[in-house]
């Protein structure tokens, strides 16, 4: 694993962040506990919607290019809300809320959250 | 991603890390990066959850995951998991799932049940040992006291042999890739090797928050696949998580 310039010695000096492998800070929300499940992530998703309706374009668009047709995306629109009430609670109810405060098909929402096991795929 | 817990002279716990996704999910060839790993970096957000008021404890997570991929219980244990790849996959996991077979844990739900409801060290890894999970894994755990940091190497049922820390042996920190720690990586994408270079470099004298930084900021440690970067101590209960970029000439992973 010694390919320059593709690896490099090791760097230093690079804290505080700064120069071009620093992209941003990240934001900070606050998730209240005491919130019924469904509503704990609305601020987030407030906030965030935008990204989160293009990150999902992203992946149908990926998965329109595996399969034409467009039967991959019905699937999950149609067939993964279907898991919801199978998934352990809270986890299932904030699913639900995030779908409602994002306007993204509950499905997707779903297939967002357990991508780990799906890409293992 | 690249994943690791140090121990300083003082006996402090750094723990950090490198959240590299987006593999294979449609590169962009004008800007030569990842479309997915692009458009997650705009969704990183820290999260502080709170009960009665009080920080029960901290994350940095993609908006609308409700799952835990890093995160810390101030003052009391810091975890970040990274992907294992095993032919007794996920996707066996989540069959069992749909037939009925629900005995399983999603992992995300495990690390998300652990931060917010484990009360030590001990508790955490033995729930992220024992309990059994739909797909394979890697969990990267630090404690509050000297030598408390492992990873745990899980399969879908078990945990296969456990590293821990053992600074007295010379091992003052621990640190995943996503291969397990008695096999060579993978020599296309052995980021394990120059990362210990680089801590061992730094030597235990000189381990901090900053140099911690500066070995996730070297490639191919970062990649085009790193989305953020998070450096975390459990003693101050402090989580900074930075948005990353890697210039060409960069490695794809």
């Amino acid at each position: 694993q010694y390919v320059p310039p593709y690896t490099e010695d090791c760097r230093n000096g690079m804290y505080p962040p700064n120069g071009p492998t620093f992209k941003g800070d990240v934001p900070w929300y606050t998730v209240d506990l005491d919130l019924p499940p469904s509503k704990r992530w609305t601020d987030v998703i407030t906030n965030k919607k935008n990204e989160m309706v293009s990150m999902i374009q992203a992946i149908r668009d990926l998965a329109d290019a595996f399969v034409p047709s467009g039967k991959l995306i019905d699937l999950v629109d149609k067939d993964l809300p279907l898991m919801v009430p199978t998934l352990p609670y809270p986890f299932n109810e904030e699913i639900r809320g995030i779908a409602s405060a994002s306007g993204v098909p509950l499905g997707e929402v779903v297939l967002f959250n357990i991508f780990y096991e799906v890409f293992t795929v | 991603c690249t994943s690791l817990v140090a121990e300083d002279v003082n006996g402090n716990l750094i723990h950090a890390r490198n959240l590299d996704f987006g593999l294979f999910m449609g590169w962009d060839m004008q800007n030569r990066s990842w479309v997915i790993t692009e458009k997650l970096k705009s969704m990183v957000v820290n999260i502080d959850f709170r009960r009665n008021n009080h920080t029960v404890f901290k994350s940095t997570n993609f908006a609308g995951y409700v799952g835990m991929l890093t995160g810390i219980r101030p003052h009391t244990f810091t975890l970040t998991m990274n992907e294992r790849f095993s032919l007794d996959g996920g996707y066996i996991g989540i069959l069992e799932w749909i037939l009925g077979k629900r005995d399983g844990m999603w992992m995300s739900f495990l690390t998300r049940s652990v931060l917010e409801n484990a009360t030590s060290y001990e508790d955490a890894k033995a729930l992220l040992s024992d309990t059994k999970l739909l797909a394979p894994a890697y969990f990267i755990l630090g404690g509050n006291r000297t030598g408390q940091a492992c990873i745990i190497t899980r399969s879908r049922k078990h945990s296969i042999s456990p590293l821990e820390l053992d600074v007295k042996n010379g091992r003052w920190y621990v640190l995943e890739t996503n291969y397990d720690h008695w096999k060579e990586p993978l020599f296309l994408d052995d980021r394990r090797t120059p990362a210990m270079r680089c801590m061992n470099q730094t030597t235990q004298a000189n381990i901090s928050i900053k140099t911690v930084y500066d070995v996730l900021s070297t490639k191919p440690v970062l990649n085009k696949l790193t989305t953020y970067t998070t450096l975390m101590e459990v003693s101050k209960g402090s989580l900074e998580s930075f948005i990353r970029d890697c210039p060409n000439p960069c490695m794809p992973w």
